[in-house]
């Protein structure tokens, strides 16, 4: 009576694409340049390329269908990978431990298809690494069997006289640019805020040409592939580990497998789950994978995480652009040490701006600037971890009060940013991040409270 | 230099398990017991069954570590799919377009999966469809490949004498009941509230047994399964349908394949996308598949969807509910009629209570109590497009404001549930839907503000 029946994983996000950030028109056209400019500037930042990304909306002259056109100067992608990269879901090259905007492997592929079912049209890509040819081709994908379907026969050699590296996509959908464009542009904006070393030009629908110019060449260090950090790893994790690994002893095992673990803390903790250090990996029984994990967890001597693998913004940075875009009386910015969760290296940066061209929030609201690996978080603030940290902080010891003209900001970065959704909307409410986002406020509301505090003495004085 | 690979669905949501509802071990043990919970109680209503659902929670000594068993006389589930039901990610017999609480076809296998990867044990399974024996085993998911792995020499026969219909699961997960009972006593209570039908009882870690007695007989009517609604139909549906149908002239397709679309409409549908009536569905080109998807989303004389696919509370057992609940002094529920979005049927009720033992909610926020397909919704309030709506309303307008003791209750019924997360948590900002909530609110409104007004009337005649 019950039909029991499996799915691919592209049918699934077909389905309930609302939990990939398309739930409506105008959702949906913010969602698809967003993911195709991150797809953009993961894809030069990771190889040391100064970003150049060019976006173009124009309407197609059908009623609200639009076609995009994203093209970047970025790393390109092999021929062999192209379909699947722009056509299977859950296929990309940021499954590794390392600090990209792109984590899911389906981002680009969401926008395409949604694209794909609101026309019925095809996606056109062409993708150059820097070689003697670049490619080009025109795929949609079978829903159903999660596949990428090439058309007019199939990947086109072009040839590459000027040894150009990068990747075009190009394709039409059906959207509301004129109620999302307030948020696109806010996108540009808050992005090019964060990143002066990028350039990034815009075409609007309208005939709009809006151009961000980098303001130096200087490239912020390669966010540098890691090994899993020893706090907070799970049974999973424990056990990929071992079923790949070449070590024949525990010991080897442990300070090999594990970011900033040597030989003296791999000793120290197989004494406390009481493994031989000398055991074969491959014969760990089920209950000493447990043991292990277990006393991996409540091992408090690891080093903290390296910050060499992230690659945040910077307090001078922060400043800088907080105070180019509001103007503020007052602005204090602060990083935290590495910290990490799961097993995952992040850091958390956060500042605090008060007055001059700083409003008053709505009421009820806070003026909350959210950002995760360099990504601008535009939407469901409410429910982000941050929202909830500066609820639940007792300002007024601070002499600070949320109605305020007050601002604060908060940036996370890390080898996997814990989103709550697929649309990348929101951080969940994880109990270290939170902790570090915390302090880290904590820390800037101290000097405002000092700056208040000599604010007030000074007018005191002037009163007198 | 990139790494191109594709990982599994099972592997997507482990790595990303706080999408699912996993974000820590406080959200984890909720989220384990509302996946269970809401499986059994889909298996008692959509067969017929008065539900009667026993959950046990206990300490296993382990520290964190607990045991979940939960117990339901529902259809079960047929021994060929039993492994891949519990432990393969999006597999399920909720696919059809028909209202259950589940819809992704991997809420149970997630809470399997991550009692696996915090204590490393496997989930055992007990079940039986009313035939002379039930069948029982112990699986573990294989994550990388998605597959059940079955132990102990596989799936068992046993007698059943009784010729039980039921499902038992049993598991052991790393989890913190003292942090997440308030929510899961709400949940139960809540649950409870608008299922008087069905039999619930909740033995805590702490050992107190809560149990929810049924006080009716009578069942709503089942949920049936219903062909697509014509309104917001995509590209990709009408090429899946065109893909199995046997039809071989367009008028019959059109008419056979929607929901309450006869020969009349359909001909009227084909003459505006101008597609000859007689023409075979396989034959048909991608331009006129894109015309004929813009005549049906163009097209206002769709018949609304027919309510019988549906089961709502009903606004008697909703104001009772509340009546029991919070005791107001007034209450007002409405059922709107059914609507539909991107093809899906869906009906809202909403009621608002006001003064008696409602409380003025805390500064900034609202008293807003959510239910979708019989489930309550109890995180991330403000990310919902209920809440949205009620900030948009111009509440003045009726004489309200949002510091009274107030009372919002809205329960959305569909054939899918537009949710913006994985873990169900909260719905995404469809405008159909938005729409609907904000009128079936205002007409509770326009009832509160009579009542306030006659009350207002009322005080002023006594004085004199
Ligand atoms: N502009 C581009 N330049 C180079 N490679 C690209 C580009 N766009 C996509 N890719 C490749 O295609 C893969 C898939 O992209 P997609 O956006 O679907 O997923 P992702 O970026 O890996 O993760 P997410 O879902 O979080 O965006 C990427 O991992 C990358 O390897
Ligand atoms: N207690 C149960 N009784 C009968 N069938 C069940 C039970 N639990 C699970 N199943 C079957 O296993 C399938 C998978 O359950 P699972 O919870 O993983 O997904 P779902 O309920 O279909 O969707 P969702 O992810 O939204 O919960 C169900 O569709 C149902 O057919
Ligand atoms: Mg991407
Ligand atoms: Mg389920």
């Amino acid at each position: 009576r019950e039909v029991y029946e499996a799915i691919s994983p592209a049918d699934f996000f077909y389905r309930n694409r609302e939990i990939a950030g398309f739930d409506n028109p105008v959702r949906a056209t913010y969602t698809i340049v967003r993911e195709l400019v991150e797809n953009s500037l993961d894809a030069c930042e990771t190889h040391g390329i100064l970003p150049s990304v060019y976006v173009s909306l124009t309407e197609t002259g059908r009623a609200g269908v639009y076609r995009i056109r994203v093209e970047d100067n970025g790393c390109g992608v092999p021929k062999e990978y192209i379909p699947s990269a722009f056509g299977q879901i859950l296929f990309g090259s940021k499954y590794v431990l390392r600090q990209t905007r792109g984590m899911f492997g389906l981002g680009g592929k969401m926008a395409i298809l949604y694209g794909q079912i609101t026309t019925h049209s095809s996606v056109k890509i062409i993708s150059g690494t820097g070689g003697p040819v670049k490619y080009q081709c025109e795929l949609m994908i079978d829903i159903q069997s999660n596949k990428p379907i090439l058309l007019r026969g199939g990947i086109k050699t072009l040839p590459n006289p000027l040894y150009w590296h990068g990747t075009i996509v190009e394709f039409e959908f059906e959207g509301d640019y004129s109620r999302s464009k307030g948020r696109i542009l806010d996108y540009f904006r808050q992005t090019a805020i964060i990143l002066p070393y990028a350039n990034i030009s815009f075409i609007t629908p309208e005939g709009i040409y809006y151009r961000f110019l980098r303001v130096t060449d200087k490239l912020p260090k390669i966010p540098k592939e890691v090994l899993p950090h020893p706090k907070g790893v799970d049974v999973e994790l424990i056990k990929r580990l071992v079923k790949r690994t070449r070590s024949d002893r525990m010991v080897d095992f442990i300070s090999y497998n594990f970011h900033r673990v040597g030989r003296k803390t791999a000793l120290a903790l197989l004494k406390r789950a009481k493994i031989d250090p000398n055991k074969d990996p491959k014969e760990l029984t089920s209950d000493e994978i447990v043991k292990l994990v277990n006393a991996m967890k409540r091992y408090d001597n690891f080093l903290p995480p390296d910050a060499s693998c992230l690659s945040p913004i910077g307090p001078e940075l922060l400043v800088k652009g907080i105070e180019k875009e509001l103007k503020p009386e007052f602005v204090y910015a602060v990083q935290r040490k590495p910290s990490s969760y799961s097993g995952h290296p992040f850091i958390v940066e956060a500042a605090i701006a008060y007055g001059g061209g700083v409003q008053p929030p709505k009421p009820g609201e806070i003026n909350l600037y959210r950002y995760a690996n360099k990504i601008p978080l535009l939407y469901d603030t409410a429910s982000d971890v941050s929202f909830k940290v500066i609820k639940s902080i007792k300002w007024s010891r601070y002499r600070i009060d949320l109605e305020m003209p007050i601002a604060f900001f908060v940036h996370i970065v890390s080898t996997k940013v814990p989103y709550k959704t697929v649309g990348k909307e929101f951080i969940a409410d994880i109990p270290e991040v939170a902790y570090e986002i915390e302090w880290a406020l904590k820390t800037c509301a101290r000097k405002l409270k000092s700056y208040l505090m000599s604010k007030i003495r000074r007018i005191a004085i002037e009163r007198r």
